[in-house]
């Protein structure tokens, strides 16, 4: 069974390393 | 028939915070197992399980259709849960109870929000849908 996922939201990746899109 | 998981590459180290995460680095290669519409994404690499940010995330190979919802100019009425004070510039400060519109409902978790005459990033995961106009 799968967890459930955190409950904070996920931090966003330093802008340098930002893709595109998902 | 079997379950096809797809695969994403990391753009960058990511150090887990508590015990359901899963620590990354970056260019590791994980398979996705399930992704959560708060921008969580339950992630299996080797013999390990644990969720990991969408948001360092890449495609190893062009989705054959985008997942991704249109945006929605007109703005889909939402309340914040809890506060949020921006930490990025690109990000909106919401208190609690506050109605904003959903502009667009990124995979990443992080939804772009129209406050007033301000737009910007806010988490989804602290919006919940409301019915009502705003005051």
């Amino acid at each position: 069974t799968i967890k459930r996922p955190p409950e904070n939201p996920p931090p966003r990746p330093p802008p340098e390393a930002r893709r595109k899109q998902v | 028939g079997p379950i096809v998981l797809q695969s994403y590459r990391l753009i960058a180290d990511y150090e887990k915070n508590s015990k359901s995460e899963l620590g990354v680095k970056a260019g590791d290669v994980v398979d996705v197992v399930e992704k959560n519409e708060n921008g969580w994404w339950f992630c299996q690499l080797k013999n390990k399980r644990g969720w990991v940010p969408a948001a360092y995330l890449e495609p190893l190979d062009s989705p054959d259709e985008s997942e991704e919802q249109e945006p929605n100019y007109a703005g889909d009425l939402h309340i914040s849960t809890k506060a949020y004070s921006a930490i990025m510039e690109d990000e909106l400060t919401v208190e609690e109870g506050e109605t904003v519109e959903v502009i667009h409902k990124l995979l990443d978790g992080w939804w772009v929000v129209r406050k007033g005459s301000i737009t910007g990033y806010f988490p989804a995961i602290y919006l919940q849908k409301s019915g009502q106009a705003p005051p």
